[in-house]
């Protein structure tokens, strides 16, 4: 409960009309945008400890595993899966029926095997990231491409979790 | 002219080889001619004595002119083709980039939109994304102004008394909550665009949809901001990003449908988390 707190305090400072309409002065739209950080950074904690219940075999086991978001994939920049050989894509659906969702991430490697929850390979693909996006001012990631694969009929108010392991390019060469 | 991507069996696009631009669309079993290109007002300039002289800013939309620039007449458009998604990589000029997507097994067109850093010498620009269909729409489209409800809109009228409007273009705006569409009755094709925030929009000719997208304005408009909506991040202005998702279906409720479903699944979308497993097996894990 405490940890929502700073998302409900920001959401109330957001209500201003300054916040709705974009009125405010610049560093206060800086502030806003420090306050909102903040607050949906504190939310991770709760939200990690929730999948971690989830994921839990038994209420008794400790898993502790850290569930964490993108905040710059909106300019194709993150750091964990950018530096990371093998992990997991959690994803949740918080709507009241399934839903299928493409998933999109940036990525350093050349090829990814991705595994469903029964261990059956997913289809893949790797996209060229644009090069305005590259090139957009304060970006400070070298991925230059984004694995996409397409996360199918999640449950309703539920999860999926899928594996992500970096491969070598097999390259065929005929003699 | 020729077809360019046609990615999977329901949605398919047309690119106009001589502009770069898009010029039909097929989606739903209906084919329409669609246009979408970029533009950008001018932001008025004033000395903010009176009204009449008041500046484009924060609080208030003023374009210059009444017809926005054309943002490019030649779009370099790049085609990446693939098993899931088919990407065309948009760029319009040195602060307009597009990239418009054709998702395997779904019904619409995603435009993903990067505008910024807006030039912020010479005048204001507000930038606005633009389709232009052959629709017969009789100055009507529809907005979801209160985020409840989509609301008929005329354009230069109001419901409740007789209006000359001084301002033809800002006055035609209103407030797009997550949709915006127009709809050919005697044709029975519906065309929307749904949002990823709120925005201003208008249909200032039949058959036409527009969205403003991003604006910076060089002058205070002197309604108590008290400085000029010019921001900047980097050393640099804003560049801006998001998404305009269309859907074309019929006129008769086959276009809601689709509408309602993609409203839900994008404005309320699922949530991805990364982790490791920890010090557990994949198996254990699985």
């Amino acid at each position: 409960q405490v940890d929502l707190n700073s998302l409900r305090q920001a959401m109330g400072v957001m209500q201003h009309h300054d916040a709705i309409t974009g009125t405010e002065k610049e560093h206060v739209a800086h502030d806003y945008a420090r306050i909102l950080t903040e607050a949906i950074k504190e939310c991770e904690i709760i939200s990690s400890k929730a999948l971690n219940k989830l994921v839990e075999s038994q209420p008794s086991e400790d898993v502790n595993i850290e569930f964490s978001s993108c905040p710059l994939s909106n300019v194709s920049s993150c750091p964990f899966t950018e530096n990371t050989e093998n992990f997991t894509v959690t994803v949740y659906n918080p709507l009241s029926r399934p839903v299928t969702h493409f998933v999109r991430f940036p990525v350093l490697g050349e090829a990814y095997q991705i595994t469903d929850d029964a261990g059956v390979p997913v289809e893949t693909q790797l996209v060229p990231i644009a090069e305005f996006v590259l090139s957009i001012p304060g970006r400070k990631s070298e991925a230059v491409a984004d694995l996409v694969f397409q996360a199918i009929d999640i449950p309703p108010l539920g999860f999926k979790s899928y594996n992500v392991q970096a491969v070598k390019r097999v390259v065929e060469t005929k003699i | 002219k020729e077809t360019n991507t046609d990615y999977n069996n329901d949605v398919k696009l047309e690119i106009d080889e001589s502009t770069g631009l898009i010029s039909s669309v097929t989606m739903n079993n209906i084919t329409t001619p669609l246009t979408q290109e970029f533009l950008f007002y001018e932001g008025y300039v004033g000395n903010n004595e009176v009204f009449e002289n008041r500046s484009s800013g924060a609080y208030i939309f003023r374009p210059k002119n009444n017809t926005p620039t054309v943002a490019t007449n030649r779009v370099n458009s790049t085609i990446f083709k693939g098993n899931l998604v088919t990407e065309i990589h948009q760029k319009f000029n040195d602060w307009i980039g597009q990239i418009v997507r054709l998702y395997k097994g779904e019904n619409l067109i995603e435009f993903d939109w990067v505008v910024g850093p807006l030039p912020s010498k010479g005048f204001g620009k507000e930038v606005i994304s633009r389709f232009v269909t052959d629709l017969k729409t009789n100055s009507t489209f529809y907005t979801d102004s209160n985020g409840r409800e989509i609301l008929k809109r005329v354009r230069d009228f109001r419901p409740t008394w007789n209006v000359h409007l001084e301002e033809a273009v800002s006055g035609n705006y209103y407030p797009v909550t997550s949709k915006i569409l127009i709809k050919d009755p005697v044709k029975n094709v519906e065309v929307a665009v749904l949002t990823d925030r709120a925005q201003g929009g208008s249909s200032l000719r039949d058959g036409e949809l527009e969205l403003m997208v991003h604006r910076n304005c060089l002058h205070d408009d002197a309604f108590g901001v008290d400085e000029a909506l010019n921001e900047q991040a980097f050393g640099e202005g804003l560049v801006a990003r998001g998404s305009h998702y269309l859907v074309v279906g019929s006129a008769d409720g086959g276009a809601a449908k689709s509408e309602r479903d993609l409203a839900q699944r994008k404005l309320l979308q699922a949530w991805t988390f990364f982790s490791t497993i920890g010090n557990q097996s994949l198996e254990d894990y699985r």
